[in-house]
């Protein structure tokens, strides 16, 4: 495993930390997608369904292990527990997640690197993992007042992205036959959808200002 | 991707 990508699982880890932290601690999930949440459980359930299957790793399965259980307890705070469930901004996480899934899906059952259930069902979780932030970039835009747990949030998961394209690259030059277009081409359109808030990001950290994103 | 496939990354 090469440091990207090891600096690329850290911060996506971190991510999930950040954000439990808010909800765990703070008891609050305000402008936290419920929708992008759900889909990230989703694509972690299709993703590792050769958890049992195929070891790898340890690193591997522990890893696996965390990003569901993280991701399905999230939405499981955020859904039932008493206090953070009244901290959602249901009215302004509108987004229609549902269909996002389908196309993927359909996009799943037409590219894929091979035609059987598990090879569908990862492609598919590439796809949607590749949208599933989209909900949760409509709600910031809609939040006006962005807390500073959120903004790291969505920051690490951007970052966790990037360092994975920088991954890729070191990967196809150190290891002979990696090519993955799948990942590569769904990697890099999730990564740009998160270009917009980086630069606002990164803004309100250089201007030392609140971050807001323009309607 | 090649005979025993798997996918290492998460």
């Amino acid at each position: 495993m090469n440091a990207f990508r090891l600096a690329g699982d850290m911060t996506h880890l971190l991510s999930v930390v950040v954000l439990l932290l808010k909800i765990h601690t703070i008891k609050s999930c305000a402008g936290i997608s419920l929708k992008t949440q759900e889909l990230y459980a989703l694509v972690f359930a299709a993703r590792y369904l050769d958890l049992f299957i195929h070891f790898i790793s340890l690193y591997n399965t522990v890893m696996k292990l965390v990003f569901l259980a993280s991701s399905f307890s999230i939405v499981w705070y955020m859904r039932r527990h008493k206090i953070v469930r009244r901290t959602y901004d249901k009215d302004h996480d509108t987004f229609r997640h549902h269909f996002l899934v389908l196309p993927c899906l359909a996009l799943a059952l037409l590219i894929n690197e091979r035609f059987t259930f598990r090879e569908v069902m990862w492609a598919f979780s590439i796809y949607l993992e590749a949208v599933a932030i989209l909900p949760q970039l409509v709600l910031l835009q809609r939040t006006r007042n962005i807390d500073n747990l959120t903004g790291q949030y969505v920051f690490f998961l951007g970052a966790y992205r990037v360092l994975y394209i920088l991954n890729w690259i070191y990967r196809y030059f150190t290891e002979p036959h990696f090519v993955h277009w799948i990942s590569w081409v769904a990697g890099i359109v999730q990564t740009l959808l998160y270009a917009d808030f980086f630069y606002y990001y990164i803004m309100s950290w250089k201007n030392n200002v609140k971050l807001e994103l323009p309607a | 991707h090649w005979d025993d496939d798997y996918h290492d990354e998460l």
